[in-house]
C-alpha cells in the first residue's frame, strides 16, 4: 500500500483522498477550511486543518515519506505554486497537481510538478471519445476479477509462445505482443519471443500475479 | 459521424464540443454568453448564442436531428434541468448533463438524463484508480490501430466459436464471453453462443469495422 498526502479537499481532491482510502491506501487530507476537513475524517486515515502554503506545517507532514502527493488547489493559483515549490524542496517524491485551465497547467509543469490533471477539461475530452466512438482503451468490462496488462519480455520468458505455452501453465491469453513501438494482435504461435518485447495479457487477476511472480516481479 | 448538440460551454463542454469535432462529427456549439460562443466559432461546425432554457429556441435548433445532446450547464442546476426536461419533451433522443454533486446527479437521473457526469469528482476517482494501482480496466496501449470491444451475439453470430472462426474470417479475437453478468475469460471453442452473449473481441480497427457490418449494425 502506498502513503498518500491530499492538499486540498474540493469535490476532485475530496474524491481522490476518499478513493485511494477505499483502495487500501494510507491517505492523509488537509485543507485551511474546517468544514472540508470534516466532511472526511472518518473516510481517511488523517484529516488535519493546515495552510499548505505554510512551509513550516508542510515541513512537519513529513513530504519525503508519501509515495504520491496530490496538490488539489483550483482557484488560487498562487498557494498551488507555492505549495508545489515547497513540497518538491522539501523532498517530495511526486506530486499530482490540478490545474484550473492550460496557463496554470503549464506553469506547473514548469516549476516541477510530475504530473497535471484539469479535471473538467480532461473529463470532457475523455467524454467526447467515448461518444465520438474513438475506442478509448476503456476495454469493455471484463468485471472485477479479470485484467488486461503488459508484461515485458525477460530472460524468464524465452522462446516462443508455443514453447511458453502460457494458456495452459497460467491461465492467461497473450492477445498480443508489442515490438519496436508497434503491435501484433493475434500473434503467431511459433514466433520467437525477444527481450524488451511486451506481451498483451488478458487473464484472471491471480492468474496474472502467478506470471508475474514467475517473470520475477 | 454524429450530429452533436453541445449547450454550456464551459471548460468540461467546450473540451466536449472541441475534440466531438475533431473527431470528425458534426457539432452544435450554444451557450448564453457571447465571449464564451466567440471562443468556439472555428472549432466547431456551428456556433451560436442561445438562452437553452428558452423553449422556442431550443425547438428551432432540431433536437430529434441530434445523436447526442450535451447539457452542460452547472452552476445553474435550475437552467440544467429545464434545459434536460424541455429536450427530452421536444423528442431528444440521448441527453449526457453534467452535474456538480450528487443530490444534483440523482434529480438530472430521474427526470430523464441518459447519463449524468460529475467531472471534478469522476476525474478524482480515476486519477486515485491509477495513482492506487488498481488495473483500471484501461488497456495497455495497443497502438491507434488496435481496439477492445463489445460485440453482442445475434442472430448473424450463430453456434459456437468454432463455427463463427471469427479469427479465419474478420481477422479478430475473442478473448472473453459475458453472459449473465458473469465474464468466461479464454473461452472454449465449441462453447454454443446464445443472443444477447457479449463478446469481448481485440482486433484492428478495420477488422472490427467489418465484424460490425456483418453483424448489421
Ligand atoms: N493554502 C491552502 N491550504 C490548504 N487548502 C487550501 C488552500 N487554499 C485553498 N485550499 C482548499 O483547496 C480546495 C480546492 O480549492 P478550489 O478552489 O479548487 O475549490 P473547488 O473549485 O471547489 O474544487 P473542485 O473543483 O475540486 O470542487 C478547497 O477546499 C480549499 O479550501
Ligand atoms: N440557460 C443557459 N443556456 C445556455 N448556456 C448556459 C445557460 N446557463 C448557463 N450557461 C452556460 O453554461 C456554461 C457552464 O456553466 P457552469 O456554471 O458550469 O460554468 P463553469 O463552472 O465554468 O463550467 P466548467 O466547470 O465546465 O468550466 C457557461 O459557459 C454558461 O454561460
Amino acid at each position: 500500500t502506498k502513503q498518500c498526502l491530499v492538499i486540498g479537499l474540493g469535490r476532485f481532491g475530496t474524491a481522490v483522498a476518499t478513493t485511494l482510502y477505499e483502495l487500501g491506501h494510507e491517505v492523509v487530507a488537509v485543507d485551511v477550511v474546517e468544514d472540508h476537513v470534516q466532511k472526511v475524517t472518518n473516510l481517511v486515515t488523517h484529516a488535519a486543518i493546515l495552510d499548505a502554503t505554510d512551509e513550516r506545517a508542510l515541513r512537519s507532514l513529513g513530504i519525503p515519506d508519501f509515495d504520491e502527493i496530490v496538490i488539489a488547489i483550483g482557484t488560487d493559483i498562487k498557494a498551488n505554486i507555492l505549495t508545489t515549490i515547497a513540497a518538491k524542496s522539501l523532498g517530495a517524491r511526486r506530486v499530482v497537481c490540478k490545474a484550473t485551465d492550460e496557463v496554470s497547467a503549464r506553469v506547473l509543469e514548469k516549476i516541477g510538478a510530475d504530473e497535471v490533471i484539469r479535471p473538467e477539461h480532461d473529463m470532457g475530452v475523455r467524454t467526447a471519445q467515448r461518444l465520438g466512438g474513438v475506442r478509448r482503451k476503456d476495454t469493455p468490462d471484463l468485471g472485477p476479477n479479470t485484467s488486461i496488462v503488459e508484461v515485458e519480455v525477460n530472460e524468464r520468458l524465452r522462446g516462443t509462445l508455443k514453447d511458453l505455452n502460457l494458456p495452459n501453465r497460467f491461465g492467461v491469453q497473450v492477445i498480443a505482443v508489442g515490438r519496436g513501438g508497434r503491435m501484433e494482435v493475434a500473434p503467431r504461435a511459433d514466433e520467437e519471443l525477444r527481450p524488451h518485447d511486451v506481451l498483451i495479457v488478458v487473464g484472471d487477476n491471480h492468474a496474472i500475479e502467478e506470471l508475474r511472480r514467475y517473470r520475477g516481479d
